[in-house]
């Protein structure tokens, strides 16, 4: 688990996608 | 090639042409290895890029299409180093691993510019360790000071430019650094101080894409 690749990938994504910026 | 060899040369100070080949190589070896071969680059291999890295920026004699090439190869080494948890560790970990990401916030290589950008975003949504976004400002501040601009000047000029993933990269990054903000007073204030630098102007478009999905989506319903 420590060695999944694809995080700053995902993290892309998320910026992208708009999902990091949803409101908890 | 193994990660040993591609430090060997990276440690022999190739140049240009040669250079740029290596650190295409270099990506996709970076990419496409497991994380193991990324550990045997390791902290040593991070050390190299970020050395070359720096004095590419500082250098302004070089060749500067050749340069620019080089820079923008290990901005996207970078990403494929950064892109499992022991790289994106060892990265937030090295001296000048976001400074130099900073300073390749420069309007001038627009696709550079763009790369650069989106990992400073992606740095700083990320929860661990705390604090990174106001650790990314704070560089992005300190960088500012030294050439005498406004801080968010770089950005706002990244969002007047033809480049759209680089307009919509820039205004990733603003909205990653202020919806981090944990204080209501600093949001506020960073938002005005990017309105008053103009990040309105390049948004005008908006508007009137919205009129434009707006009445498709009444026409939809009327349909």
């Amino acid at each position: 688990e420590d060695d999944e690749t694809g995080i700053m990938d995902g993290l892309l994504e998320a910026l992208q996608s708009g999902a990091a910026f949803r409101r908890k | 090639k193994s990660a040993q060899v591609y430090i060997q040369e990276l440690k022999s100070e190739i140049k240009d042409g040669q250079l740029l080949s290596c650190l295409e190589s270099l990506r996709v070896s970076l990419n496409n290895n497991p994380v193991s071969w990324v550990q045997n680059f390791g902290n040593e291999g991070l050390a190299l890029l970020l050395n070359i890295l720096r004095k590419l920026q500082d250098d302004k004699d070089e060749n500067f299409v050749m340069g620019g090439k080089c820079q923008h190869e290990i901005i996207r080494c970078l990403k494929a180093f950064m892109n499992n948890k022991y790289g994106l560790k060892s990265m937030l970990e090295s001296e000048e691993g976001i400074t130099l990401l900073v300073r390749a916030i420069n309007p001038q290589k627009p696709s550079m510019m763009t790369d650069a950008v989106k990992l400073l975003s992606a740095i700083s949504i990320l929860e661990q360790p705390e604090g990174l976004h106001e650790r990314v400002l704070e560089v992005i501040t300190e960088e500012a000071e030294k050439q005498n601009i406004e801080r968010f000047q770089p950005l706002i000029s990244g969002m007047k430019n033809n480049s759209l993933p680089l307009r919509a990269s820039c205004l990733t990054l603003i909205n990653a650094l202020i919806s981090r903000a944990e204080e209501l007073d600093f949001r506020i204030h960073i938002r005005s101080e990017l309105l008053r630098l103009g990040l309105r102007e390049p948004l005008k478009l908006k508007v009137q894409l919205r009129v434009f999905d707006e009445q498709a989506e009444d026409d939809s319903e009327d349909l």
